[in-house]
C-alpha cells in the first residue's frame, strides 16, 4: 500500500496545474523511492517527466510498486477541494482502483476526504538518454515566462541560439520580428541571475505552444533550468524540493 | 520551413 503525506497541499497543487495542459493521463508510478511520472501529450511532441522522491515527504510507505492511473482533469478537481495550507496525504491499497486523498487544516479541526477513480493507463514508456547538454542555461522563471508568452503574441516559434555572448530569444512573425538576448550576470549571487554554460554553440526552433504550458510551472521554482543540444529535444526543468517537474520538448528540424 | 519533429524519433521505447 501507499500512504505518502505533504505538509502542504500547495506543492501538488501546483504540480498539477503545471502539467495538465499538456498531457491528459498520467500513471503515478509508486515505489520506495518515491513517485515518478512520465508522460508524452497527445501529439508525441512534448513529454512530461516527474520525480517526488520519498524524502520530499513528511511520510512516505510504499511496501510495494504500484501503479496509479489518474486522470488529470479529475485530480485538478479534487485538488481544487483542498486549501494551500492543507496537510495531504494520499493513500491507495494494492490493487491501484482508487487514490484517497485527505486535506486536513494546521489545527486538525478540518479533515477532508476524497476518493479518486483510478483507470488503467497504456501509455509507453520512453527511455530518455541521460544526456550532457552542449549549452545549460539556468534563468529565473519570470523572466522566461515573459519571453515566451511575448513571443507567443508575435509568431509560433521561438528560435533559441545561445553561445558564450548569451541567450538570444528570437522570432518571425507576420506582424514583424523580435528578439531577447539575454547576457550571463556578472555577479553569480545575485538573485534573479541567469547563468550560461556552452560546450558547444547551439541553435533550436521550438513550437511556443507547448513552451507557453510549460511555464505554467513558473510557480514551483525561482528559476528554470534549459538543457540544449542541437537537434534533440529540449529539456525545461524546474527543481522541486527532493525531485523534479522535466518537460522535453521535440524541435522543429530542417528536412 | 523547418518541420515540427517527433519525440519518437528521439527517445527510444
Amino acid at each position: 500500500m501507499l500512504e505518502a503525506k505533504l505538509n502542504e497541499a500547495a506543492l501538488l497543487k501546483k504540480i498539477i496545474d503545471a502539467i495538465k495542459d499538456s498531457v491528459t493521463d498520467v500513471n503515478f508510478e509508486c515505489s520506495e523511492t518515491g513517485i515518478d511520472v512520465q508522460a508524452v501529450d497527445s501529439s508525441h511532441i512534448a513529454l512530461v517527466s516527474l520525480k517526488l522522491g520519498s524524502d520530499g515527504f513528511s511520510d512516505y510507505r510504499c511496501d510495494r510498486n504500484i501503479t496509479l492511473g489518474i486522470k488529470v482533469a479529475s485530480l485538478v478537481k479534487i485538488l481544487r477541494c483542498a486549501n494551500d495550507r492543507d496537510a495531504l496525504t494520499l493513500m491507495a491499497d494494492d490493487n491501484g482502483d482508487q487514490l484517497r486523498l485527505t486535506f486536513e487544516d494546521s489545527k486538525s479541526e478540518r479533515v477532508s476526504e476524497f476518493v479518486l477513480k483510478l483507470m488503467t493507463i497504456d501509455q509507453e514508456h520512453l527511455g530518455i538518454p541521460d544526456t550532457k547538454y552542449e549549452s545549460d542555461i539556468t534563468m529565473p522563471v519570470d523572466a522566461f515566462q515573459k519571453i515566451m508568452r511575448d513571443m507567443f503574441m508575435l509568431s509560433e516559434s521561438v528560435k533559441i541560439s545561445c553561445d558564450k555572448e548569451g541567450v538570444k530569444f528570437s522570432c518571425k512573425g507576420d506582424v514583424g520580428d523580435g528578439s531577447v538576448l539575454i547576457k550571463p550576470s556578472s555577479s553569480v549571487d545575485d538573485e534573479g541571475s541567469t547563468t550560461i554554460a556552452v560546450e558547444t554553440p547551439v541553435s533550436m526552433e521550438l513550437n511556443l505552444k507547448y513552451l507557453n504550458n510549460f511555464c505554467k510551472a513558473s510557480g514551483l521554482a525561482q528559476n528554470v533550468h534549459l538543457g540544449m543540444s542541437s537537434e534533440v529535444p529540449i529539456m525545461v526543468e524546474y527543481l522541486l524540493p527532493n525531485g523534479y517537474l522535466r518537460f522535453y520538448l521535440a524541435p522543429k528540424i530542417g528536412d | 520551413a523547418n518541420k515540427q519533429s517527433s519525440l519518437m524519433s528521439f527517445f527510444k521505447k
